[in-house]
């Protein structure tokens, strides 16, 4: 309705938004969401 | 996996949903699920297990996936009816697990949530006796004009007027509830139906064939499908059951929907002051 | 369901949550440097024309501009992103709340093929992190049924009320001035513009003008004064879009 986005920039800002959420995650959690592993020990003591 | 937290000795478990990207998105009952539970969590219901985040992760070209962190509880009800001794659970505690389910049960329905898939699986009790509503997959907010969709509940636990397929509501919640009832003193399932037909069969041999001016009008099953019966004396079924335990349970598993008692009512019956 | 309707809790807690799923903020100018207005009515106006094509559940459409709103006050968007924008939205509403969803491919089709469905799933899991998966909003639907069950209008007077009050509660999701009201005030509003918009009939002359809004007020626990300028706000909007369909 407003013009063509330019697609381009549309997938990098999904990739912004996306990547920036799923850091967020990581730290909170120090879990690997993306590769469902535990990352170095934090707050929380993972066990399978 | 699941983790424990070092400060608060709680623990969490995962639970991941992987998606094929060439599909409608996210499912349906991830969508749902969370976007329930998100609502419920604010009021911290004891009685409702809690999602504690959710992740998402970058697509890959194929897949995407959405993990749901929970508060991690030990096990189900199903895994903790297998490991009761003979002769079964002593009735306070089957008292204290209802009360519990159904507390959980009325603060649902008082924001207006339809659990749809009440079973032992879906009742989560912690070690210490607390016991947590789960899976939400097949929830939804009730809304009077909203298409429903026909076939809800595990085929053991669902209500006549699911499996007569017309229109239900909460009281689908209070059926299940009167099975899993049923089943703490049983130790085993009320009613195994192999189809939908075998399964209202095993339900009027119970609770007796409802009379034709009880039969809803706006189903394909007729009432002559099924042959004429008397109900039974539910301690037949459930020997172990008190007498207070007996008229609740009947209320429960009242087949007019309309009839069937609510989850507040319940609260308040004289089984829990036996 | 009586265990619903009935029960006065049931209405405290939809009081006590409608809070949380109102914007943050009004965004124009402030959030949203590209997008204005008139642009969110146009989208607004396209959204509602894709779900009475597609005849969706009442409340998918007031639902999808909830999740618009409230995206748009978190997000700087670009302008020519906000049709994808009201497409995810739609998307969203309508798994949460219709029997069958609307698919990716036909909302693409209703854009005109302006977007493709790999930008469609890529932006839904955008829009739900951005707002934390809080898709159960309320929206003023939640308490018409509850509003009504608290007026004595019979059966046949009811249905015509509620059907109007649909239809403002539509009206004003389209508007933006109408953002930031709670639920329960737009829904109070628009039961209250349906009431007065019928001629009274004879069974209840007395319960019309001020008695009327005393008693709307408080079954919602509305201010009074709010409660009128709201109504007198819906009117409003109500006269310009017939007037504005009328030119048309």
């Amino acid at each position: 309705l407003f013009g063509s986005g330019d697609r381009e920039e549309l997938a990098r800002e999904v990739e912004d938004q996306m990547r920036d959420m799923e850091k967020a995650s990581k730290e909170k959690w120090n879990y690997d969401f993306a590769k469902n592993e535990p990352l170095a020990p934090g707050n929380y003591e993972w066990q399978e | 996996y699941k983790a424990r937290d070092r400060d608060s000795g709680q623990f969490v478990a995962l639970k991941s949903v992987r998606v094929q990207t060439n599909q409608d998105g996210l499912p349906l009952s991830t969508v749902r699920e969370v976007a329930l539970l998100k609502r419920l969590e604010q009021f911290d219901h004891p009685n409702i297990v809690r999602l504690m985040d959710v992740c998402a992760t970058l697509r890959t070209d194929q897949e995407t996936k959405v993990t749901l962190v929970f508060e991690h509880v030990d096990q189900d009800l199903r895994t903790y009816l297998e490991k009761v001794p003979a002769p079964g659970l002593p009735i306070q505690q089957i008292r204290d697990l209802m009360q519990q389910l159904l507390c959980g049960l009325t603060f649902l329905h008082s924001n207006r949530v339809l659990h749809r898939d009440l079973k032992p699986e879906n009742i989560l009790v912690t070690s210490r006796g607390q016991v947590k509503l789960a899976d939400f997959g097949l929830a939804r907010i009730y809304s009077c004009h909203m298409v429903l969709t026909p076939v809800v509940v595990t085929l053991w636990y669902r209500s006549p007027e699911v499996l007569l397929q017309t229109t239900y509501a909460t009281p689908v919640d209070i059926w299940s509830t009167g099975c899993i009832f049923a089943e703490m003193f049983r130790r085993k399932p009320l009613f195994c139906g192999e189809s939908e037909v075998d399964q209202l069969g095993k339900i009027f041999a119970v609770i007796g064939l409802p009379s034709e001016e009880e039969w809803p009008n706006d189903v394909t099953l007729s009432r002559q499908n099924f042959s004429p019966q008397n109900p039974q004396p539910i301690t037949d079924c459930v020997p172990e059951i008190s007498e207070k335990g007996a008229e609740l349970l009947l209320e429960m598993l009242t087949f007019d929907p309309l009839k069937r008692i609510s989850a507040l009512n319940a609260l308040d019956h004289p089984f829990f002051t036996e | 369901d009586p265990n619903i309707y009935c029960d006065e809790r049931v209405l405290q807690s939809l009081l006590t949550v409608e809070d949380r799923y109102v914007p943050q903020g009004p965004y124009f100018k402030r959030v949203q440097k590209d997008i204005q207005p008139f642009m969110r009515r146009m989208v607004a106006t396209w959204m509602l024309e894709v779900c009475e094509e597609e005849k969706c559940e009442e409340d998918i459409f007031p639902l999808a501009m909830n999740y618009l709103d409230r995206f748009l006050a978190a997000v700087p968007t670009r302008k020519c992103f906000l049709q994808l924008l009201g497409a995810v939205c739609l998307f969203l509403a309508s798994k949460l709340k219709a029997c069958q969803s609307l698919s990716a491919r036909k909302l693409c089709m209703y854009t005109d093929n302006s977007i493709t469905s790999q930008q469609l799933l890529e932006w839904e899991l955008v829009v739900l992190s951005k707002l934390k998966w809080n898709l159960a909003a309320i929206t003023p639907l939640d308490f018409i049924e509850h509003i009504l069950h608290k007026l004595p209008f019979p059966e046949d007077r009811q249905t015509l009320i509620r059907k109007h009050a649909q239809t403002f509660i539509a009206l004003c999701a389209t508007d933006h001035s109408f953002t930031m009201y709670p639920p329960s005030m737009i829904a109070t509003g628009c039961v209250g513009a349906a009431v007065c918009g019928l001629q009274p009939n004879q069974s209840n002359q007395n319960l019309w003008g001020d008695n009327l809004m005393e008693l709307l007020a408080k079954i919602t626990h509305t201010e009074v004064d709010c409660l009128k300028s709201c109504q007198e706000q819906i009117e409003q909007l109500l006269t310009s879009s017939l007037k504005e369909s009328q030119q048309q």
